[in-house]
Parts: structure tokens; C-alpha cells; sequence
């Protein structure tokens, strides 16, 4: 989960 | 995906649909900020580019696709169809004294430094401020319609209900974001005053008034 990626919120 | 999560995306949905109803059915906008409007579509575009590089779920396409052609529309309806209601006058926060401070600290303070990455921050501080020539408006006028304090109300609600989401994520999974807690516990403080009002004399039947 690097750097909050990808991001699944919305 | 946790109930606060699900609660906290179906509550900006309905604040959505809220906003559209009130000025198809009113055949108005009055008592809406265009200039939010506008900051919330610059929100969900510079957002969800990664639309076009990154496939999440059908479920994330399509809300992200809501948000980008709701936002366009509401502000086609306020910009061109119902133009003669739109309250120039009273609708006079800056914009760019927010959108300016959100680029530069979003230049400053992200978690990488790619165009993405930046642009997905820049618009989790500007969503975080971007209800604030909403309530400036308001604040002007010194009311607000039901329907409108209803929008309100499902709009502040949103991320107050991602702040549980990801108290819940953190202990869950582990998971955390701390830009998008630290701004989004921002964007709820500012309701707060608002909340309060709703609250104290929405719900008790009486019309949005602040105190002279």
C-alpha cells in the first residue's frame, strides 16, 4: 500500500 | 468497505441528488453558492483522474463517474438554465484564495511527488474548504431553505462519516491516510456551527435563521 495507492475511497 | 464507509458514500449521494432536486423542482438556485459548485467539480476531477489509469471496482467507476457528471450538471443548471436565479450578489467569496493555498500546500505536503499524486492532494484540501463560500452565502443572508439546510446537513455528514470509516480502517487493516484525516477532520469542523443550527431548528420544523 505504498503512498495510499491505489486508492479505492472515494 | 464498512458501514461507515458505505453510509458516509450514500449520504453524499443523497446531498447530491438533494442539491439537483431543490433547483429543478424550486426552478431555482437561490440560496446556492456557484462558487462551491465550482470547487467541488475542480474536487472531483483533479481527484478521480485515476479514473482513466486505475481500475478499482465497478463500484468506485461508477460513483466517481456520478460525482464528475452531477457536479457538471448542477452547475449547467445554475450557470445556464436557471441563471436568472443565481444570487451573483450575495455569492462573493474569492475562490481563488482557496484554490491557491490548496495548491501550494499540496506542492508541500504529499505523499509523492507526481502529478497524480499531487493533484489527488490538491483536491483533498480543497474539498476540505470548498463548503466554505456555501456558508459564506448563508452566513449573508442569514438563511438558509429547508431543502437546502437538508443538502447541507447530508454534504457535512459525508466526511464526518469517513472519520469513522477510517478510525475503523485503522484498526481493522491498519490502514491509514493521515492528509485525507487531517483535511477531512477539517472539512467536519466546519460544519459544526452548521450542524448545530440544523440540529437546534431544522429538525424542530423551523426555518434556518441565524441570529441577527
Amino acid at each position: 500500500d505504498l503512498y495510499g495507492q491505489p486508492k479505492d475511497e472515494l | 468497505m464498512n458501514i461507515f464507509r458505505l453510509a458516509g458514500d450514500l449520504s453524499h449521494l443523497l446531498a447530491i441528488i438533494l442539491l439537483l432536486i431543490k433547483i429543478w423542482k424550486t426552478r431555482s438556485c437561490a440560496g446556492i453558492s456557484g462558487k462551491s459548485q465550482i470547487l467541488f467539480a475542480i474536487v472531483y476531477v483533479s481527484r478521480y483522474l485515476d479514473l482513466v489509469t486505475t481500475f478499482i471496482s465497478v463500484y468506485n467507476t461508477f460513483m466517481k463517474l456520478v460525482f464528475i457528471s452531477t457536479s457538471v450538471a448542477t452547475i449547467y443548471l445554475m450557470y445556464v438554465k436557471f441563471k436568472a436565479t443565481y444570487d451573483h450578489n450575495h455569492d462573493s467569496f474569492r475562490i481563488e484564495f482557496l484554490l491557491v493555498p490548496c495548491f501550494l500546500l499540496a506542492l508541500l505536503i504529499n505523499n509523492a511527488f507526481t502529478p497524480l499524486e499531487i493533484l489527488w492532494t490538491f483536491s483533498i484540501y480543497l474539498e476540505a474548504v470548498a463548503i466554505l463560500p456555501q456558508l459564506f452565502l448563508v452566513s449573508k443572508t442569514g438563511e438558509a431553505e429547508s431543502i437546502t439546510s437538508h443538502y447541507l446537513f447530508a454534504l457535512g455528514s459525508y466526511r464526518a462519516l469517513y472519520l469513522l470509516n477510517w478510525i475503523y480502517r485503522y484498526y481493522a487493516e491498519g490502514h491509514y491516510d493521515l492528509i485525507a484525516i487531517f483535511a477531512g477532520a477539517i472539512q467536519t469542523i466546519l460544519y459544526c456551527d452548521f450542524f448545530y443550527l440544523y440540529i437546534t431548528k431544522v429538525l424542530k420544523g423551523k426555518k434556518l435563521q441565524l441570529p441577527a
